[in-house]
């Protein structure tokens, strides 16, 4: 048995619009810890982690652990139905195939349920370790998507460089060139729209903007992100999820041979 | 020549 009962809805809607289109079908795991999800693109190239903790349900029965298999582009239609306000709680019997949304809305006069087929995936489960990574950048998550959006109308990839100077975002295209560079910025009153970077080493590294922009619709879940860098690994994208955990995207960077 | 790294260069599957 399993129910679990989110009093901001709207943050499972979030999470869906931002992983949608990165991914068609999905395992959500359930246990103890919380409820979370792990998948890669079709071209495993790009791989989105998601956290959601029991602490931030308002209500969290998982009797063992279960993986539902879901159709996201499905699951979004569902989550869709249900309003911004509104409560929704995930349930789900041992050894069903379906999985059901129910909405509530805040004042409690309109009560919906919607009913989903499960899936069964076999899904890739990537280990991914604890790592120290080169150059560590915050920055508002509206900005990265900001950049992300007007470099994609010049160039194809994106190469994020992190010097003492601050990160430079770079592309070029058939019409031309692009740079933009933010530096490291504290002295405002709004921590979220401060951009702080943390350099152990200096990193260049070049990326496909077609998904670092499908990143950005994560940008709803969060005022900051997070982008870490080192040559040896994939660059990971975080939104920090409030008080309930988290969304990672790695992306694989291109490699000059 | 520019290429794209895969994923399971970097992180093993478990």
């Amino acid at each position: 048995m399993l129910e679990l009962r989110l009093v901001q809805g709207s943050l499972l809607k979030k999470v869906l619009e931002s992983v949608k289109d990165l991914v068609t079908d999905a395992n959500f795991d359930c246990s103890a810890t919380g409820f979370s999800l792990q998948a890669m693109d079709s071209s495993h190239v790009a791989l989105v982690a998601l956290l959601l903790r029991s602490e931030g349900f308002e209500h969290y029965r998982c009797d063992r652990n279960l993986s539902m298999g879901m159709n996201l582009n499905n699951m979004s239609k569902m989550l869709k139905c249900a309003g911004n306000d509104d409560i929704i709680t995930i349930k789900a019997d041992d050894g069903s195939d379906t999985v059901t949304f129910m909405f509530e809305s805040p004042t409690q006069d309109k009560i919906a349920d919607f009913e989903m087929k499960l899936m069964d995936i076999d899904s890739e489960h990537l280990g991914i370790p604890e790592a120290e990574y080169h150059a560590i950048v915050r920055m508002p998550s509206a900005e990265f998507a900001r950049i992300c959006k007007d470099l994609s109308s010049i160039g194809d990839t994106v190469v994020i460089s992190v010097t003492k100077e601050g990160v430079k975002f770079s592309t070029r295209g058939d019409i031309g060139t692009a740079n933009i560079v933010c530096r490291q910025n504290t002295s405002v009153d709004k921590p979220e729209e401060s951009t702080i970077i943390e350099m152990n080493e200096p990193v260049s590294l070049t990326f496909a903007l077609r998904y670092m922009n499908s990143f950005t619709k994560a940008t709803p879940l969060a005022n900051s992100v997070t982008i870490s860098l080192s040559s040896e690994l994939p660059v990971v994208v975080e939104y920090k999820i409030a008080e309930m955990g988290y969304i990672r995207f790695y992306l694989a960077p291109k490699i000059e041979d | 020549y520019i290429r794209q790294a895969m994923l399971a260069g970097y992180f093993m599957q478990v």
